[in-house]
């Protein structure tokens, strides 16, 4: 039996509207420790993992692991219908078919309840072994899209080069370039506007623009996003959630 | 052209 509250709806709304583009069906895993969610996109190049805590609850309750298989796009068309300030409430039974959807409205005395068909789904589940990265940048996650999204108008490609002193995010299309530098830096009263620059050794990957884009829909799980670099290996863009996290893993283009 | 390699080339199935 799975039963478990949020404080606010809003959390999972953000969650759906982060992966519903990039995959559609995916398994809910559901264990004592939370709910986890893993996928790969249609085109195979982005993978996605989502952890939501236990402490992501108000209560939580899931005595015997549960598997939800879920469709996004239909999850996504419930989940629209509740208020980001109500309660959020997931039911299932131990081998469930459907997973009940409870919003409670705070101040009325309103719930509305919705029932989602589950479905069947085979999960093939990639080993994500801990990775040694060359650089890491933290810095805030609407600056990380505003720059992707413009630099996505010159070009299909997005080039990202650290080095010791800053990073930078650079497109080349065939009417222009453009660059964007930025340096480390610490804002002491809002610490989640910093940009920290670690770095093993110097970088220059480039990257997808169409799957930043699709990442870049993680920005209003958090403040700031966190993207861990190496040479030849899938990047990682995470976005921490308040008890779990939301990380997407891109492999960079290389020639063969 | 530099090509896009898909993701499953950096971590087996489990």
């Amino acid at each position: 039996m799975l039963e478990g509250k949020f404080e606010e709806s809003s959390l999972m709304k953000k969650v759906v509207d982060a992966i519903k583009d990039s995959v559609k069906l995916c398994n809910f895993n559901c264990t004592e420790h939370g709910v986890t969610v893993q996928a790969v996109d249609d085109s195979r190049v982005l993978l996605i993992s989502l952890l939501i805590g236990e402490a992501s609850f108000e209560e939580y309750r899931c005595d015997r692991n549960i598997t939800l298989g879920i469709d996004l796009e239909s999850f996504n068309k419930i989940i629209k219908n509740g208020n980001s300030s109500d309660f959020l409430t997931l039911i299932a039974e131990d081998s469930p078919d459907n997973v009940l959807i409870i919003f409670e409205d705070k101040k009325k005395d309103r719930v509305s309840e919705y029932s989602l068909k589950l479905m069947d789904l085979d999960s093939d589940f990639l080993q994500i072994d801990d990775m040694e990265f060359d650089a890491t940048i933290t810095m805030p996650s609407s600056e990380f899209a505003k720059i992707t999204r413009d630099l996505k108008t010159l070009s299909e490609s997005l080039q990202i080069i650290v080095t010791k002193e800053n990073v930078k995010f650079s497109s080349d299309g065939d009417f222009g370039t453009g660059n964007v530098v930025l340096k480390g830096f610490v804002d002491m009263d809002k610490p989640d506007e910093s940009i920290k620059i670690d770095m093993a050794r110097p970088i220059n990957l480039t990257f997808g623009a169409k799957y930043i884009a699709d990442i870049v829909k993680g920005t209003s799980l958090s403040e700031s996003v966190t993207i861990k670099l190496a040479d030849k290996s899938p990047a990682l863009f995470e976005y921490k959630l308040p008890s779990g996290f939301l990380r997407f893993y891109l492999a960079p283009k290389f020639d063969e | 052209m530099p090509e896009q390699p898909s993701i499953s080339r950096f971590f087996k199935s489990s």
